[in-house]
């Protein structure tokens, strides 16, 4: 997974 | 999932909580202003992402809710009437500049693409949230004891992060090569944090 990819908590 | 949910929720009814204690109450005794402070540079920093990354509705909205709660807790600190002349600078005493400076250096220094700005300060907000809680704490720990608002809400935001460490476990376990160093050893340390506040806020429930 690329770094945006797994920027999908918060 | 779930876990992940209850997490957002926790952390969301967090501020609802807070803001409920400062409107109701009308005043922010006992509240750090650097803690609301530094979380609104958190989400400034990590969510700048807002313009490009549309991962879904519900990430988009809540980053929007995150940052405006947040900014209007601080709003209400400073500039509230009656509760700006509540605040007490004297005992938000947390030398705060010593926690930042070390998240701006580990942000640039250890991140998912060194040659990306937007990585530098989304780790720095990653680093800085874990440690964002202290001047509350220490604030609490100076007041001797927290209103009870106040520790719902600091509870609320440890809760927070416990149901965030679950969800990474379920996560690692789940999904095929899920793997987040950074915010996993950052959120576990955040939790450490507040062990001893969940100690005591369990142990003063038990009494009432």
């Amino acid at each position: 997974k690329n770094a945006a990819e797994k920027k999908d908590e918060l | 999932n779930a876990i992940r949910l209850a997490g957002d929720m926790s952390h969301m009814a967090s501020f609802f909580v807070l803001l409920f204690k400062i409107n109701k109450s009308k005043s922010v005794a006992g509240i750090s202003l650097k803690t609301q402070e530094l979380y609104v540079l958190v989400f400034c920093t990590r969510y700048v992402d807002i313009f490009w990354n549309h991962l879904s509705l519900y990430n988009s909205l809540m980053k929007v809710i995150f940052i405006a709660l947040s900014v209007m807790i601080v709003y209400v600190m400073r500039r509230g009437v009656p509760q700006r002349s509540t605040y007490n600078p004297e005992l938000d005493s947390f030398p705060h500049h010593w926690l930042v400076l070390p998240c701006v250096l580990l942000g640039v220094a250890i991140n998912q693409d060194p040659t990306s700005p937007f990585e530098m300060a989304w780790a720095f907000s990653i680093y800085l949230e874990a440690v964002a809680i202290m001047p509350q704490l220490h604030m609490v720990q100076k007041h001797g004891e927290a209103e009870n608002l106040t520790s719902h809400y600091i509870f609320l935001l440890g809760l927070y992060r416990v149901f965030y460490l679950v969800n990474w476990v379920y996560r690692y376990m789940t999904e095929d090569g899920y793997w987040q160093a950074i915010v996993w050893v950052s959120g576990a340390v955040q939790a450490v944090l507040y062990l001893d506040f969940f100690y005591n806020y369990v142990k003063s429930k038990q009494k009432d």
